[in-house]
């Protein structure tokens, strides 16, 4: 298999507690970046109406023109959804873009998919999260259409806002290990 | 004479008057919110009859998009939604909310895919979400990267806080240490805004760089062809700069602006809160200031503003220019080893990676970028 996201951190946050592997039949929501075609067009074009001294400047693409030139090849596609469907998983949603798909399907089927993935659910206060804790591999003819699978590693985010008190606890706190 | 950042305080600040405010029905400004945490209309209605009584405002939020819940007020969804409507005052303004709706979606990821697939979106996008660059894979960063790319494509301006960790800190495998960009607040795609503090807490002065300001240089995006003479400017420059060993000099080197992000007031279940502090607070406020940059813009019939960092930039380098403040004092926080002892990077003239080209004066760069 081909591991499209081997350097990706599988730590789980200090925060989230691990309460054990899901059942087989728990649905789970899969997100999955198919490539996109012309990105060094895009490149381009983002540089000449970005650029006030271009003149093309401020002439924005709408969201059907994006796709237009975005969009995965139809090679893609059609191997994506076939690869899918093979797994029984059917009525994806897309975006406009139709370089996103949203699937929905059994744990089972998950980790079938993507070999050496394995979900286990973890919670963190009212929170609770499905996860991978291993890597996860893809078909190797599936490198060229798709960059990467969400929903597997990374934890939702739990940056807060600083309080000037704990921060001056936290700045109190390095001086004195400073000086230590 | 202020006893903390208050929407009249960072008006005054940044020179807006009080007919600095949105005339434009069809212009808006957005922000966004990963946590579980939700905001309060009766806050922002209090918050708004406390602070905002000197200039016309909104006090409701026109539209939410995803999923808000009844129960407590989180802290950083209550500020983001009170400072974006206090200097982008009197334009619509949409939240989105996305803690996710399945246990199994990324949060982060759920929000693009919204972005992609809305026609109609607010013209500015506020964020406070970073994750350090190390912790994510390649793949993942390149592809949202495209994705920041479409939204520049789409005319979006998108700004993401810098961070609270000066330049951060890792701890590698040998022992030694490095600093730790954030991500997305790396992207080359993206502007990204740090945070400066009163040089007297109590009194609209100058300002300094708050020390928490994320700032530094990316280890996986190269430096954008925009920034490079900015940063090797610095680079050459500065009277000190950490050892090498600690930051690739040749990567996207962030933030690209910042404002205040020290002491600030918000209402949270209803009561005034003082003493928050973090450039999550700041990253509102600039996109309140960009989103009124695009009302006058779209009333002389320009196209919005969009991606600005090369515009940025190059009215910086034009010459002279008293568009932004620039931040020349104070260093941020990085690693405490015998090398840096808890310094990052430090302010200097022009750009630097601690307050990037400092903070908004609004009638000169509402000047400069009606006709950059």
């Amino acid at each position: 298999g081909w591991a499209p996201e081997q350097d990706q951190s599988l730590r789980v946050p200090a925060e989230w507690r691990h309460l054990g592997p899901v059942a087989p039949l728990d649905e789970l929501v899969l997100t999955f970046a198919l490539r996109q075609q012309n990105v060094e067009h895009l490149v381009k074009l983002v540089g000449r109406v970005s650029d006030p001294d271009s003149p093309q400047y401020g002439k924005y693409l709408s969201l059907e023109e994006l796709r237009t030139l975005v969009q995965p090849s139809l090679l893609t596609l059609s191997t994506v959804h076939k690869w899918l469907g093979a797994y029984g998983i059917k009525g994806c949603k897309t975006i406009s873009t139709l370089d996103f798909l949203e699937c929905v399907m059994p744990a089972s089927t998950a980790e079938r998919l993507l070999p050496g993935a394995q979900f286990h659910r973890y919670e963190s206060g009212q929170r609770s999260a499905v996860r991978s804790p291993v890597p996860y591999t893809l078909h190797e003819d599936l490198a060229e259409h798709i960059d990467f699978v969400g929903g597997l590693h990374r934890f939702p985010a739990e940056r807060k806002v600083v309080t000037r008190a704990s921060g001056k606890e936290e700045a109190t706190a390095r001086y004195q290990q400073r000086a230590a | 004479f202020h006893l903390g950042v208050t929407p009249s305080v960072i008006r005054k600040r940044y020179n807006l008057t009080d007919g600095d405010i949105g005339a434009l029905p069809n212009n808006s400004q957005a922000c966004a919110q990963f946590l579980e945490q939700y905001f309060h209309p009766a806050d922002l209605a209090e918050f708004m009859k406390l602070f905002a009584s000197s200039f016309g405002h909104r006090s409701r939020v026109d539209q939410v998009v995803g999923h808000q819940e009844l129960g407590k007020a989180g802290l950083e969804a209550s500020l983001d939604v009170e400072y974006i409507m206090s200097t982008g005052a009197n334009i619509s303004t949409w939240v989105f909310s996305n803690a996710g709706r399945h246990e199994s979606q990324e949060p982060f990821l759920a929000w693009l895919l919204l972005l992609s697939n809305m026609s109609s979106v607010p013209w500015v996008h506020s964020v406070s979400y970073g994750d350090d660059e190390d912790s994510l894979s390649r793949a993942y960063m390149e592809r949202v990267n495209v994705e920041f790319m479409k939204a520049a494509a789409r005319g979006l301006t998108v700004l993401f806080a810098s961070g609270d960790a000066g330049a951060g800190c890792r701890k590698l495998a040998g022992g030694s240490h490095t600093f730790r960009p954030s991500f997305p607040a790396s992207s080359p795609y993206v502007t990204t805004v740090g945070g400066t503090a009163f040089k007297n807490p109590f009194r609209v002065t100058w300002e300094v760089t708050d020390y928490i300001s994320g700032g530094g240089f990316s280890n996986v995006f190269p430096m954008p062809d925009y920034q490079a003479a900015a940063v090797r400017n610095f680079l050459h420059s500065a009277p000190k700069l950490p050892p090498l060993s600690y930051y690739n000099s040749s990567g996207r080197a962030y933030p690209d602006l910042a404002a205040l992000s020290d002491n600030y007031w918000v209402v949270t279940n209803r009561i005034p809160l003082p003493w928050v502090s973090g450039t999550s607070a700041s990253t509102p406020v600039v996109g309140g200031i960009m989103a009124l940059i695009n009302d006058r813009r779209l009333q002389k019939g320009l196209p919005p503003l969009g991606f600005l960092n090369p515009a940025l930039y190059k009215l910086q380098e034009k010459g002279p220019t008293d568009a932004l403040y620039d931040v020349t004092q104070g260093c941020h926080l990085s690693c405490l080893d015998a090398a840096v002892e808890g310094q990052g990077f430090c302010a200097g003239p022009s750009w630097d990676p601690v307050s990037g080209w400092g903070t908004p004066n609004f009638p000169q760069l509402l000047k400069a970028l009606l006709n950059p």
